[in-house]
């Protein structure tokens, strides 16, 4: 995860995507990374069989955000009994769109010698989220007035830091600080994010030096996004 | 330029307040 470290995106650690006893000896784990403004899928193979594997090829169903393989995966030899290999997987996301449900579901096919595995790995919508989020302030103001209440979801929200640490950490994962204010003591921060497929999303944080719990509020046009969203905010700021 | 500027803080401040207290 090197290369990753270096924007300082917060990368979720590895999870078994698919156990051995389900993969006729295949473990699959993995995670979702987002390097130079593109989408990984970092995971590591395991050969719990009793014999060698090999033919290995990766396809994507049909989703949400049009992700497919930018290039085939490339494990050149054979995995021998029990090897294990770190597999980096970029990912384009100009595929075929499907609406799934949930909306971050993605249904992967491993194939090698013994025999196609399926299994299902949910993205972090952070993997998704571009580097040219940051919505100019007219555009975040018009938006936010122009979206009804229904569009907004609250959630309560932990974060053990400051207002500037929370801005700084956040940053880093491509979500941006539009407007900041203080009032009374308390900070309101005014963000926006763009999804890889040019949705934009935005927030606001209400926050009280001393309090750690604070107050999201996302607001956008599909608010299925707004659980993924809070989720992401609770990866980024709680790790 | 800067009278747009000026009033885009504005309207922030003006947001910030009616979100402030509930």
């Amino acid at each position: 995860s090197g290369p990753g470290l270096a924007t300082g995106m917060y990368v979720e650690p590895k999870t078994v995507w698919l156990p051995a006893a389900k993969g006729k000896g295949l473990e699959v784990s993995g995670t979702f990374g987002r390097r130079q403004g593109q989408v990984f899928m970092d995971m590591t193979f395991t050969n719990k069989a009793m014999q060698q594997m090999s033919q290995f090829a990766i396809q994507l169903n049909k989703n949400s955000f049009g992700l497919v393989p930018a290039s085939p995966l490339s494990i050149a030899s054979p995995l021998n009994m029990n090897q294990t290999l770190d597999v980096s997987l970029p990912l384009n996301t100009n595929g075929p769109v499907q609406r799934m449900d949930p909306i971050n579901s993605l249904q992967v096919a491993v194939k090698n010698n013994i025999d196609v595995l399926y299994f299902s790995s949910p993205i972090p919508l952070h993997a998704l989220f571009v580097e040219t989020g940051e919505m100019e302030r007219r555009d975040f103001l018009n938006e936010w007035k122009n979206l009804p209440a229904a569009n907004e979801v609250q959630f309560p929200i932990e974060i053990h830091m400051t207002a500037d640490e929370a801005v700084q950490k956040l940053k880093t994962s491509n979500i941006f600080t539009v407007a900041r204010r203080n009032l009374d003591g308390q900070d309101m921060l005014y963000q926006s994010l763009k999804l890889t497929n040019n949705i934009f999303i935005m927030a606001e944080i209400k926050m009280q030096p001393g309090n750690p719990t604070a107050t999201l509020s996302i607001k956008c046009q599909l608010v299925d996004f707004s659980n993924l969203v809070h989720e992401s905010y609770k990866a980024i700021l709680q790790n | 330029h800067i009278g747009g500027d000026i009033d885009l803080d504005e309207s922030f401040s003006k947001l910030a307040e009616s979100r402030s207290n509930p």
